[in-house]
């Protein structure tokens, strides 16, 4: 969690479900595209960080 | 005549999102810097989709729970019909646990088990989404270089890393805890 800008998976996250338009399982790939390429650097070490979505959905969320 | 078809087509099936839309976020900030920032965020994702949102900071393990079943009495006992709801958890955790304010574990489980369908009627067959940012454990992942048919998508500017789990769906049987028939 970057102490000014937050976590980039809550920043990366809403920023996605404001900005694009989709079924939310569609946004929450665009989610993971995103984070995979993102490096967060903890103590002075670059470091992966991704989500795991585990869904139990029956139908499409369209949040927009 | 029998004919052979082939692959159908998917019917595309969606949850009706015209009722109410409900959010619940509890975020412990205590020694996690930058939460303000996130909790920011949530406030004008939840404002841009049209969510009634509460949120709640520095809840202790009890009050994770505590807070959980106002929200689902809140839920319950909404005017208009109810079209999903969406909590936000955000504390130190480990696999299956959160850390309330006062240090205190909280299953996760016993959390989602608030709003599931058996103790929450109006949220039956609704969409119920999670939003977890906590530590699941203790490894750390440095990624491991791209290969494969990778490689040649590789440009200049692009990182050269992918995380370790990517690109797998897991589908299981049934749920957590539950016999697979």
């Amino acid at each position: 969690r970057h102490d000014q800008k937050g976590s980039s998976f809550i920043q990366i996250l809403t920023d996605v479900f404001i900005n694009k338009k989709g079924s939310i399982s569609e946004l929450l790939i665009e989610v993971t595209r995103r984070m995979a390429k993102t490096e967060v650097i903890q103590e002075g070490t670059p470091r992966k960080v991704n989500p795991e979505i585990q869904s139990t959905l029956r139908k499409q969320v369209y949040l927009q | 005549e029998l004919k052979m078809s082939g692959p159908q087509p998917l019917q595309e099936e969606v949850y009706d999102m015209s009722g109410a839309r409900l959010a619940l976020t509890l975020c412990v900030t205590k020694a996690r810097e930058g939460s303000g920032a996130d909790m920011d965020a949530l406030k004008r994702m939840f404002h841009q989709l049209r969510f009634e949102s509460t949120m709640k900071t520095d809840p202790t393990a009890q009050q994770f729970l505590e807070e959980l079943e106002k929200f689902q009495q809140v839920i319950e006992n909404w005017e208009e019909p109810v079209s999903c709801a969406f909590v936000v958890l955000m504390a130190h955790g480990e696999e299956g646990l959160l850390k309330g304010e006062d240090e205190q574990m909280v299953k996760l489980e016993d959390l989602f088990e608030i709003l599931n369908n058996k103790n929450c009627r109006a949220l039956r067959g609704k969409p119920k989404v999670y939003i977890i940012q906590a530590c699941r454990g203790e490894h750390r992942d440095l990624g491991e270089t791209i290969g494969g048919d990778e490689v040649a998508m590789i440009t200049k500017d692009d990182l050269q890393t992918i995380p370790t789990y990517t690109d797998t769906l897991h589908i299981y049987s049934t749920v957590e805890g539950y016999i697979s028939y």
